[in-house]
């Protein structure tokens, strides 16, 4: 595994995305992973389109009846990656643009321009979650966001922290050394995007500490999966 | 009673009151509580309804003040203070902006572990 690897500088993540005061996180988080899949299967970056899951993503996960996908109440990147296999794909965000509340699916399956081919859930284990990322694109992974209201910057590490999985985000990269003044020390860490808009963390990115000393810290390590997608030729 | 709700839910935040002593050394008079304030409003062009929905969130602000400060000791490694999110309660801010459903249980039948793959050279 190389020590560094962030798949911002390969091309393959686009823009932060801002889901506005809306519970779709989990959408984001799905779209963010089909999107670095599509361009691992096609060399094209293709911003898709998170409205769309909002709107049309009703899928539950059978063992768990609550954990049904619903608009800004919640979902699960698993059950939408299982909607999107089921529906097809995914249209772009120009067709099919987001607004941040739940409407009538407006499902254009002649505008889809990319298809979940596998998923797939990855160990909780740092080495094969790094492994995972390098061979396959970001991966979508849950984590407890109680210390990401208040976060501005730098590797986030807290002393405690829950292991509950609230929010849905990206797992982009990760790096050997972020150097942290408080501890004179350099520290790994995983590069997270999230959708939260640019003007939040750093330029919408969050950092939070990986290795042996903060093996799966606020539960980052513990859902993680992980697509591929097949290239979808408009007629 | 808004002003209670804030302080109920600042109290319902264990992991944090366990660990961490008084902040009267950083009590913040009203004067430069309210200069804070303006600032965020001007920052992140934030508008109130009325006069009573200002000041509630004014005190929210405050308490998620005192919040930072207490993820700053224990998360030393990252910078934590005034954020987009410092006028809303820990509970609007689950409700409005957190989205996992199920606690993040990825059971999801058809799903399947990804294959171990190699991790050396």
């Amino acid at each position: 595994l190389p020590a560094d690897f962030d798949w911002r500088e390969h091309g393959a993540v686009g823009p932060v995305k801002d889901q506005g005061s809306c519970g779709s996180c989990w959408s984001f988080s799905t779209s963010g992973a089909l999107e670095g899949a599509h361009f691992l299967a096609t060399g094209k970056l293709e911003v898709l389109s998170e409205q769309q899951m909002v709107d049309c993503d009703h899928e539950c996960d059978p063992s768990e009846s609550r954990a049904c996908d619903s608009g800004c109440n919640g979902g699960l990147m698993t059950t939408a990656f299982s909607y999107l296999m089921k529906s097809g794909g995914l249209q772009t965000e120009k067709d099919y643009p987001y607004v941040g509340r739940e409407n009538t699916c407006k499902f254009d399956k002649s505008k889809i321009v990319a298809q979940v081919k596998n998923f797939s859930v990855v160990s909780v284990n740092e080495d094969q979650i790094a492994a995972n990322l390098v061979k396959h694109g970001p991966l979508a992974i849950g984590i407890n966001a109680a210390f990401m209201q208040t976060y501005i910057g730098g590797v986030s590490c807290p002393f405690i922290c829950g292991k509950h999985l609230d929010h849905g985000v990206l797992l982009v990269g990760y790096g050997s050394a972020g150097y942290t003044p408080i501890r004179f020390k350099d520290m790994p860490y995983w590069i997270i995007k999230n959708s939260w808009g640019e003007n939040w963390g750093e330029h919408g990115y969050y950092k939070i500490c990986r290795g042996p000393r903060a093996h799966n810290k606020c539960g980052v390590d513990s859902m993680v999966s992980t697509v591929t997608a097949i290239h979808t030729k408009k007629e | 009673s808004s002003s209670a709700s804030a302080e109920r839910e600042e109290e319902e935040d264990p992991l944090i009151e366990q660990v961490v002593g008084g902040d009267d050394d950083e009590l913040m008079s009203e004067l430069e509580a309210e200069a804070h304030f303006a600032s965020f409003e001007r920052r992140f062009g934030k508008a109130y309804g009325d006069a009573g929905e200002r000041a509630y969130r004014m005190s929210v602000f405050s308490a998620n003040l005192r919040r930072a400060r207490r993820h700053q000791r224990l998360d030393p490694t990252a910078e934590h203070g005034v954020t987009k999110f410092s006028d809303l309660t820990p509970a609007e801010f689950r409700d409005r902006f957190l989205g996992l459903r199920g606690g993040g249980r990825p059971n999801l039948a058809g799903s399947r572990d990804a294959p171990i793959l190699p991790t050396d050279g």
